[in-house]
C-alpha cells in the first residue's frame, strides 16, 4: 500500500509538472 | 466664438468606469460534469478519454485491473488498452496501485 501511495505521489508531480 | 476642437471624447481614457463585460472566467473547475464518453475532454482521443472515464468511475481502492478495462471496452484490443494506460499514467492522469496491472484515476474532483 506504501508503493500506491508513493505512484500517486509521483503521478500527481507529473500531472502537475506535465500542465505547468 | 468657441475653438472648433475635436469635442467628441476629451479625456476618453476613464480607466475606472469601463463596465467591461468579462466572461466568466474559470468556469471550468467546478462544473458538473456530465462525461459524455466521446467528447474530446482535454486533448484526449476518444479510446483515451473511455479509459480514463473507467478509472475514473471505479470506486475500488485498488483501482480498475486492465483486465477489466479490456472486458468493458470491448472492441478495444489489449494492445491499444495498454498504450492508453501507458499514455494516461505518463501523463499523471493514473497511477498503477497493487500492480502494475490495475490503475487509478489522480483527478478526482
Amino acid at each position: 500500500l506504501e508503493r500506491i501511495a508513493r505512484n500517486k505521489a509521483a503521478a500527481l508531480e507529473r500531472l502537475s509538472s506535465g500542465r505547468g | 466664438s468657441k475653438p472648433h476642437t475635436m469635442m467628441g471624447g476629451g479625456g476618453s481614457m476613464n480607466s475606472s468606469t469601463m463596465p467591461m463585460s468579462r466572461p466568466g472566467l474559470g468556469g471550468t473547475l467546478g462544473g458538473s460534469y456530465s462525461g459524455a464518453s466521446s467528447m474530446a475532454n482535454n486533448g484526449l482521443n476518444p479510446n483515451q478519454n473511455q479509459v480514463l472515464c473507467l478509472i475514473k468511475s471505479c470506486p475500488e481502492p485498488q483501482g480498475i485491473s486492465i483486465q477489466e478495462l479490456k472486458q468493458r471496452l470491448s472492441g478495444m484490443s489489449m494492445t491499444i488498452i495498454r498504450q492508453v494506460v501507458d499514455f494516461l499514467s505518463n501523463e499523471g492522469h493514473i497511477f498503477s496501485t497493487i500492480d502494475e496491472d490495475h490503475f487509478r484515476s489522480t483527478d478526482q474532483e
